[in-house]
């Protein structure tokens, strides 16, 4: 079982842990603000008000039996760089830490931090990715023009099955799921009628799944 | 053809600007700051050193034929939001901005901005999923416990055909893709055989996905 302690609870460290938990992982959080444990006590199943700077009491919450440590003490940088340490000295599978600058990135990778993220960075990045994907509910991109595209089924193909809709035949594109109020229909059949606000998820060339939209 | 206006060459947007340029969109950079708008002269195409709360400065550089803008100025508030109001009364079709609070998320919001990204939460998310997904390149999630998954080829399955795999067969899993090289292969014929280092795209219950992995 994966199990997660997240180190800090501002904004990053928050939406981490709660939506590891919405993903139904374990996750330990802790955090050295009473008020901040408090605040998300009633969200976060296991919060913990502790100095993560401080190893003994990293060990005394078991902290060395977790799989991944994520450090997200952001403004001071020096209890960021020290939780790091901490974790790998206590053994613990794979620490991820969170920097805000380059530099910062060098050095906690350099005292072994196996991946440093940079959520600015990523947040723009990760925009970039969905509006370049304009009109495209989320997608996973396969390769320089190929993906894997959520669409909001177009109007003129609402009641129609997907033969009839000739998603393949005119558009290159295989639906390879259909997302319909909370189910997801994997493979659906050719005879499968389209409805109103379903979410079509299609296989092909990105610019085709342009086209069908337009 | 999709254009983007980015205002605020900070982290994020730096990096916003850098990857929709990479995924080969229209870009311009907007910054106050001069010293600023050097150091990305190098790498993005199009930077303009010019003031945003300045409504006829951003009408000068056409500000106004843009499909999106997105306003990155982040520590001063105010700029967010004037820069934010300006594009909406350019008529700019999407205005996304960026807040540091859910506060200012809400004011930005009521200014008309159709989108608002809270970096740290966007990334908190973000390495959630990827996270949650232990040992998955990338993914897709579908449903609850489906989705579209990126797993390096197993090695007990490299030298077999599709077919051979047994991967339908045995796991419930589709596989709709490979990425071999910098090719990507939608929709494999049951006889292709998996080679070392292929990415196979897979469709079916993350479990599924997990459980062909161990
Ligand atoms: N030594 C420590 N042990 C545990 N928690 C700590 C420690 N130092 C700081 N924290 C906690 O880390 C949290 C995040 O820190 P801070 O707010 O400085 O970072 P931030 O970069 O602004 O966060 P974010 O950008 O994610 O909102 C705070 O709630 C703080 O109490
Ligand atoms: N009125 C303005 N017009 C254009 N650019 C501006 C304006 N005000 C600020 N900027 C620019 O916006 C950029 C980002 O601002 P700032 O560094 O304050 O935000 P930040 O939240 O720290 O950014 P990030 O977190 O993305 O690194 C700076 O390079 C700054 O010069």
């Amino acid at each position: 079982h994966h199990e997660f302690v997240i180190i800090g609870l501002g904004r990053f460290g928050t939406s981490l842990a709660m939506a590891l938990t919405a993903y139904r992982h374990d996750v330990l959080a802790i955090d050295l603000d009473k008020k901040r444990v408090q605040q998300v006590s009633n969200t976060l199943p296991h919060v913990v008000q502790m100095d993560a700077t401080d190893i003994d009491a990293l060990r005394e919450v078991g902290a060395e039996f977790f799989d991944t440590g994520v450090v997200c003490t952001g403004s001071v940088f020096e209890a960021n760089l020290l939780a790091t340490v901490n974790l790998r000295k206590l053994g613990v599978r794979r620490v991820i830490s969170k920097a805000r600058t380059v530099t910062q990135q060098e050095i906690l990778q350099r005292v072994g931090a196996d991946e440093v993220i940079l959520p600015e960075h990523e947040a723009g990045v990760q925009l970039a990715r969905r509006l370049a994907a304009i009109n495209f509910i989320d997608f996973l991109q396969l390769g320089r023009d190929t993906g894997v595209v959520e669409i909001a089924a177009p109007d003129n193909l609402v009641g129609k099955s997907l033969v009839e809709s000739q998603v393949r035949a005119q558009y290159g594109l295989s639906v390879i799921a259909i997302k319909r109020d909370n189910d997801v229909i994997v493979s659906p059949r050719a005879d499968e009628v389209i409805k109103e606000d379903d979410i079509l998820v299609v296989l092909g060339k990105i610019a085709d799944c342009e086209r069908i939209q337009s």
